[in-house]
């Protein structure tokens, strides 16, 4: 039935239309391509260049990851402006949407780049383990999205499926300071009704209590990071005011 | 918001082509 209230209809062409928007959106903002990843995750980092990245000072590599995360929110900045409805929120909105949901996204989205084989995620053009990131200084959080691609991946999502938990983990109306709740709300409940059409289309209806278990994981994994760069930027107040990215230290300072 | 988040209300004004 028609919703007076929602900006656009409900119909099955609509959710199928949204659908389709969606997964273009997520395939056309994706930082690597599937086949891509898939051709080079053999390409592992020799124990020269594992060496070289433990060798790094703290402040080197936690700048050289602030970078590397920076770019990756770029294209997840791209891809929720490519979200139907997402730029006729409220700029503000806009803001507070991404201010949390874009490092919530890239973690999503780094299990496309993970290989659960032997446990190693692509990070500069090779694959490699929580090694890689030892000189970091945050055992803990590593370990932690780690463990977290390998969840995510044991789900086996398909793009699409990826595409509109993406879009979910993004459009959530209950983020603090927003300023038409209600408006973020109805483009959620769009995209949850997509996300059961897709599923049963799939036969996997099951997924869709398991995808929204995850949420709560992604908040934790946010808060450790903004911990460890509370613990850091204590440490290091120069090199994250004169070194970090301003996009970095816009959403996470 | 938008004072404190220049950058990203920059990325957001721009077209998507």
């Amino acid at each position: 039935p028609e919703d007076p209230y929602c900006p656009y209809p409900t119909s099955l062409l609509h959710i199928e239309e949204l659908c389709d928007s969606i997964v273009r959106s997520h395939r056309d903002t994706s930082q690597f391509r599937l086949e891509e990843l898939q051709a080079l995750r053999w390409k592992l980092f020799s124990r020269e260049e594992l060496h070289a990245y433990q060798s790094k000072s703290v402040d080197e590599m936690w700048q050289h990851c602030a970078v590397r995360l920076t770019e990756a929110v770029q294209y997840v900045v791209e891809f929720a402006k490519r979200i139907p409805g997402f730029r006729g929120l409220g700029q503000n909105d806009q803001i507070t949407l991404l201010k949390t949901g874009s490092m919530e996204v890239v973690l999503v989205r780094m299990s496309r780049c993970f290989n659960t084989e032997n446990s190693t995620v692509f990070f500069d053009g090779k694959f490699g383990s929580t090694e890689l990131f030892k000189s970091l200084g945050c055992g803990d959080l590593m370990v932690a999205v780690f463990d977290f691609a390998h969840s995510v991946c044991a789900l086996r999502l398909t793009e699409q499926q990826m595409a509109l938990f993406s879009s979910l983990v993004l459009i959530n109306p209950d983020r603090p300071c927003l300023e038409d709740r209600g408006r973020v709300h109805r483009m959620r409940r769009d995209l949850e009704v997509c996300l059961s059409h897709m599923l049963r289309r799939d036969n996997q209806e099951s997924l869709q209590h398991k995808l929204y278990q995850k949420v709560s994981v992604l908040q934790s994994l946010c808060s450790l990071h903004v911990e460890k760069l509370h613990w850091f930027s204590q440490r290091y107040p120069l090199i994250v005011h004169s070194v970090f990215p301003p996009l970095y230290k816009e959403l996470f300072t | 918001l938008k004072e404190k988040h220049k950058i990203l209300h920059r990325l957001l004004q721009n077209s998507t082509s």
